[in-house]
């Protein structure tokens, strides 16, 4: 049984990336195998492991774009239990060449379809809510939604439910969503009155494990390692391990 | 005489933004005649000057893709001198529908190419090296490029020198760029050494206004003003000032 998670948010910079490493990282760590794939032309997650996007020459564009293999375009990441479908700068070919096909969101599900040797498949989205999103949303189980506890970050959510809202009436029924709150620093009066605000506004769609500022978090996309594997004993560890915890007893509850 | 600056980083939350806003503000501060177009889906600019995106129904998308008139889409933002073209979730159909048009990256050029009553025009792109940002680029004359002191960020102006080599090559041979160090903390490690390595990396291409981190910028975007009105002596307020007078000094030495 795979469980497959998009990690999503319209709004730039809210840890989406950082949140797919270091949760990929905590669930491997708890022997789970996990399956991370890169659908941003950055190719943060891709670089964040080490990789260098640019010497990556199969990415997942050739899986979506040229019905290329998912599994002979993986690689194995150095951290036991933790593959990889890299990115590259193809990718930004995506939004425009997907929705000229038949049934373009429906591709990554088709992808993702088969047996997969893996109990959870993360996938790191970019900053839009165009084709490659939709594809996404469509092929997940959930919607793992990092938000900042600021005012652009919570003022973009109402757009990412009408689109959750969207894809379950058309593609996917059962879409679930969790957000999580990111980079919280908790000295801030902002950050503390926007999350009691998204507490009060999303209840139990508003995970309890929240993710604060570490600069360890910064220095481990520099050593290219998850943060579980770079400095075990860090907040920010302890805190995406809860997250894990968090999301195995969510999943097992439904 | 109009210069019309593309605010741009597919990377997403380094500031573009806010960039846009307290730019804006400084220049019209300083008795110069600006305009701000909101090229986001997203509309971040559009709420950072309080109008509510969802009760914008003519938008920078009815320009672009409706070939509506560009003087009768902008409004006034009640800051002498500061006009907005604002945005809405319409601009979201932008990324597809715009290539389909002959010579596409041409339209928001021929849009801005009339006699405009502004000396400035700041256009605030989405987190995305796409149609939207390559038009912004096509009508710029020069693009400034906010970037965090941060691995992911700076990794990322790799690809964007790509495309304004591209841009420059195809369409505006004498597109200019400038970088922008924002969201700078100080008494960070990690954000000391990428500044260095921004500096040795870009030389003159790096301005030397330097953004910090400063939570009235978070303050004054829910109060819906730019920063040098909202608070006019905060830190910021200045830094943002600097930036406008250093622009202002490169423009004149040209
Ligand atoms: N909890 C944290 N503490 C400190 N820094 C963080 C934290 N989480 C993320 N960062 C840093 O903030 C920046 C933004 O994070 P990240 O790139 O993961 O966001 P993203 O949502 O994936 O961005 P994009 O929208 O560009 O894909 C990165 O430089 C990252 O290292
Ligand atoms: N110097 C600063 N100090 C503190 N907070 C800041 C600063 N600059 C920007 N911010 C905050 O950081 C967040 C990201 O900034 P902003 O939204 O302007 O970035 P962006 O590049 O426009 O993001 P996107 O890629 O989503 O368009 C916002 O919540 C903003 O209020
Ligand atoms: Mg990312
Ligand atoms: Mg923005």
């Amino acid at each position: 049984m795979t469980t497959i998670i998009a990690i999503t948010n319209e709004k730039g910079g809210v840890a989406k990336t950082t949140t797919t490493l270091a949760l990929g990282g905590a669930l491997a760590e708890a022997n789970h195998e996990v399956l991370l794939i890169d659908l941003d032309p950055q190719a943060n997650l891709t670089l964040g492991l080490g990789v260098p996007p640019a010497k990556v020459r199969r990415s997942i564009a050739d899986v979506l774009l040229n019905s290329a293999n998912l599994l002979s375009v993986s690689r194995e990441t150095g951290i036991a239990g933790l593959d990889i479908v890299p990115s590259n700068a193809e990718m930004s070919m995506a939004e425009r060449f997907l929705p000229v096909r038949q049934n373009y969101e429906h591709i990554l599900k088709g992808v993702l379809s088969g047996p997969l040797n893996y109990e959870y498949v993360l996938l790191d989205c970019p900053p839009s809510l165009g084709a490659v999103t939709f594809n996404a949303l469509t092929a997940a189980d959930f919607a793992l939604i990092p938000t900042q506890p600021e005012y652009f970050s919570a003022h973009g959510l109402r757009s990412l439910m009408g689109a959750i809202r969207k894809v379950r009436a058309q593609n996917n029924p059962d879409l679930a969503y969790y957000i999580l709150i990111t980079m919280m620093d908790r000295r801030n009066r902002i950050h503390r009155a926007l999350k009691e605000q998204l507490q009060s506004t999303f209840g139990e769609g508003l995970l309890e494990t929240i993710i604060e500022i570490d600069t360890k978090l910064r220095e481990s996309t520099i050593a290219g390692t998850p943060i579980t594997h770079y400095n075990p004993q860090s907040r920010s560890a302890q805190q995406y391990r809860a997250l894990a915890e968090e999301i195995l007893r969510n999943a097992q509850a439904e």
